[in-house]
Parts: structure tokens; C-alpha cells; sequence
């Protein structure tokens, strides 16, 4: 699995 | 939250009330591809799920929501309200040909096998093509309205400015999405031919666009 960024854009 | 990321919201917001306004007030979506709409309002239901699921901030929900608003409201207005209008001959794009490879990819390529993750990462991959049905009806017909062009122009300008979004934050906090950011780059490039005939012949013409 690929490291998960915050989702905080639109 | 920077100022690219900022003018980038805008200007979609600013797209998407230009399109919905001309149909509202042509009474017509003559010229614009309904499959194209179809998939942006796709783009935000599977993407802002996580409306349910995570409190990012009052603007980030009130955006998801008002995105998700007019999407739903334009492909009301096109396969509803002036449905006599829609030009379905011209808009035949093969809608599966990109959502069957969007969705393959999704589930091959993402951050973790979760149902949220799946469908967030098909709305990423297809955000960047749902343009496609829209560019290849204006092929087709050879020509688009200057009030599509200028709806297109400000699609474009959101992909641009998230570019500038991403290597400022990628600079500034290390931020980088790898999946936004390769389909970002993809879905500008959709773009470049658009915005070159915009520059070209929508501003230093009158009215319409028109392809070579």
C-alpha cells in the first residue's frame, strides 16, 4: 500500500 | 490552504455557475456534452463520501456541498428541465470506454482496499478524463459557443492553478499525493490544445470558437 495523505482538498 | 489552492476553488466554482447560468438563461444546453456533466456529478458523489465520514473545516463542507449542488442541478436542467435541447447525436462519446478503465485502475492502483478509498481514487482518475465526451463533441460539431469556451477556460484554470497548489505545498509542507497529483498533471494536459485554440481565436475573434 501507498503511504495515505491527509484529504483535504477538493 | 494557499492562494493557488484558493483561486483554483474559485475558479470552478466560477465554471460551474457559468455553464449552469447559460442553460438556465438560454433555456438550451445546445453545444454541451450532458455525459461530460453525467460524470463530473459521478466525480463528486464518489469523492465527497467522505462528507459522512471525516470534519475537515466549514469550507471544505460547504464547498463538497454546493459542488455537489449544482452538478446534480445541471444534469437536471439538461436531461429534464430542456431535455428538448440536448443534442444527444453529437454528444456519442463512449462514456465506457473511460469508465471501465477508470474503475480497473482504481481498484489496481490506490491507498488502501476500502470501499471510501476505491471510490475516492475512481473519482480522481475520472475527473481527469470526464472532459473527454465535452472536447470530442466540440470536435465533432466543430465549433462551441464562446460562453462554453469561457466554461472550459475556467476548468482549466482550476487544473492549472492545483498544480501551483501542489508544488507550493509539495515546497512549503512536504505534501504530496501522488494519485492527484499524476492524474492532475493528465487532465491539464486535456487542457493545453483547448486553452492555445481559446487564446487563439475565441479572444482575437467575435462569438464562436471554431476547430481547424
Amino acid at each position: 500500500e501507498n503511504q495515505k495523505p491527509q484529504k483535504d482538498e477538493l | 490552504m494557499n492562494i493557488f489552492r484558493l483561486s483554483g476553488d474559485v475558479c470552478h466554482l466560477i465554471a460551474i455557475i457559468i455553464l449552469f447560468l447559460k442553460i438556465w438563461r438560454s433555456k438550451s444546453c445546445a453545444g454541451i456534452s450532458g455525459k461530460s456533466q453525467v460524470l463530473f456529478a459521478l466525480v463528486f458523489t464518489t469523492r465527497y463520501l467522505d462528507l459522512f465520514t471525516s470534519y475537515i473545516s466549514a469550507y471544505n463542507t460547504v464547498m463538497k456541498v454546493v459542488y455537489l449542488l449544482l452538478a446534480y442541478s445541471t444534469v437536471g436542467l439538461i436531461f429534464f428541465r430542456f431535455r428538448n435541447s440536448y443534442d444527444s447525436e453529437s454528444d456519442s462519446f463512449r462514456v465506457e470506454f473511460l469508465l471501465v478503465p477508470v474503475a480497473g485502475l482504481s481498484f489496481l492502483e490506490n491507498y488502501a482496499f476500502t470501499p471510501l478509498e476505491i471510490l475516492w481514487t475512481f473519482s480522481i482518475y475520472l475527473e481527469s478524463v470526464a472532459i473527454l465526451p465535452q472536447l470530442f463533441m466540440i470536435t465533432k460539431t466543430g465549433e462551441a459557443e464562446s460562453i462554453t469556451a469561457h466554461y472550459l477556460l475556467f476548468l482549466g484554470l482550476y487544473r492549472a492553478l492545483y498544480l501551483a497548489n501542489w508544488l507550493w505545498r509539495f515546497h512549503t509542507e512536504g505534501f504530496y499525493d501522488q494519485i492527484a497529483v499524476v492524474s492532475g498533471v493528465v487532465q491539464t494536459i486535456f487542457y493545453c490544445d483547448f486553452f492555445y485554440l481559446y487564446f487563439t481565436r475565441v479572444l482575437r475573434g467575435s462569438g464562436k470558437m471554431s476547430l481547424p
